[in-house]
């Protein structure tokens, strides 16, 4: 592992938290403002009656919009800029949905299993017209196994980072460089746990969500691609050329 | 790069 000072830490933990909370997407406080309103029965309906290629576009809008932030994120990371264009690439094709997934605690309501989406907390039945509830459900559950960490702005910045500098995804040129960087993220992550008081085994829970977040995102190509063999045309002229370009 | 040209055009945006 590289040796890093504990200053050098510290200002890890400072530019990757100012990124987070500059591109997250939603503020704690702004989603209060939304008062946790849940979709009434009729709306919910509505969603489910629609075709199922309608509710898939707007899944693809939704899940497209939440990845520009990740790439933003990106961006403000420290080291990430100065990879190769081939690295930064690779680390967002693979990641940025994963990222996605693990920022969604944020804006998710264990009590009532509910999601923000489309301006309204869903629950998994909302999503019924995609065809898909067994990766509905496991992406519901997900979110509600992250939110029971109860991880801090901080702490969910660095792991956020961990999981998009995975040096260990297909095709890096830059494999090395890659590697240090998540190593110095790691060691800034195990900071700021022991600075936050976390108890041992928080960090060994993350790490089996890395695995949970590699299997979510390989099951999301699958449907996807179950999709697209019976929508060809749909996913061509409508679904949002940023995500065909990270899943095609 | 032509395959990935949003993903670059995006990278390449300064952060604002």
């Amino acid at each position: 592992p590289p040796t890093v000072s504990m200053a050098e830490l510290d200002h890890l933990v400072q530019i990757i938290s100012k990124s987070h909370l500059e591109t997250c997407q939603y503020l704690r406080e702004e989603l209060q403002q939304m008062s946790w309103q849940n979709f009434l029965q009729d709306e919910v309906e509505r969603y489910q009656s629609k075709p199922r290629e309608v509710m898939w576009q707007l899944c693809a809008v939704k899940i497209t919009e939440a990845i520009q932030y990740v790439v933003e994120f990106a961006k403000r990371i420290d080291g990430f800029m100065d990879l190769c264009q081939n690295d930064q690439i690779v680390l967002l094709k693979a990641g940025s949905l994963e990222v996605v997934f693990v920022r969604m605690c944020r804006v998710f309501d264990s009590q009532n299993n509910t999601v923000y989406f489309d301006g309204k907390f869903a629950g998994p039945d909302v999503f019924k017209a995609l065809g898909c509830d067994d990766l509905i459900t496991s992406v519901f559950d997900f979110a509600k196994s992250m939110c029971s960490l109860h991880l801090t702005e901080d702490e969910l910045a660095l792991f956020s980072a961990f999981v998009l500098l995975s040096a260990d995804r297909s095709w890096l040129q830059e494999k090395l460089q890659v590697e240090k960087l998540q190593q110095k993220i790691q060691l800034a992550l195990q900071h700021v746990l022991q600075k936050n008081q976390r108890e041992d085994g928080v960090l060994n829970k993350l790490r089996c969500k890395v695995s949970a977040l590699r299997s979510l995102c390989s099951r999301h190509t699958e449907k996807l691609s179950a999709f697209r063999a019976i929508y060809p045309d749909i996913v061509r002229t409508h679904f949002p050329p940023l995500y065909k370009e990270l899943f095609g | 790069k032509e395959k990935h040209k949003i993903l670059h055009q995006l990278l390449q945006n300064s952060t604002s």
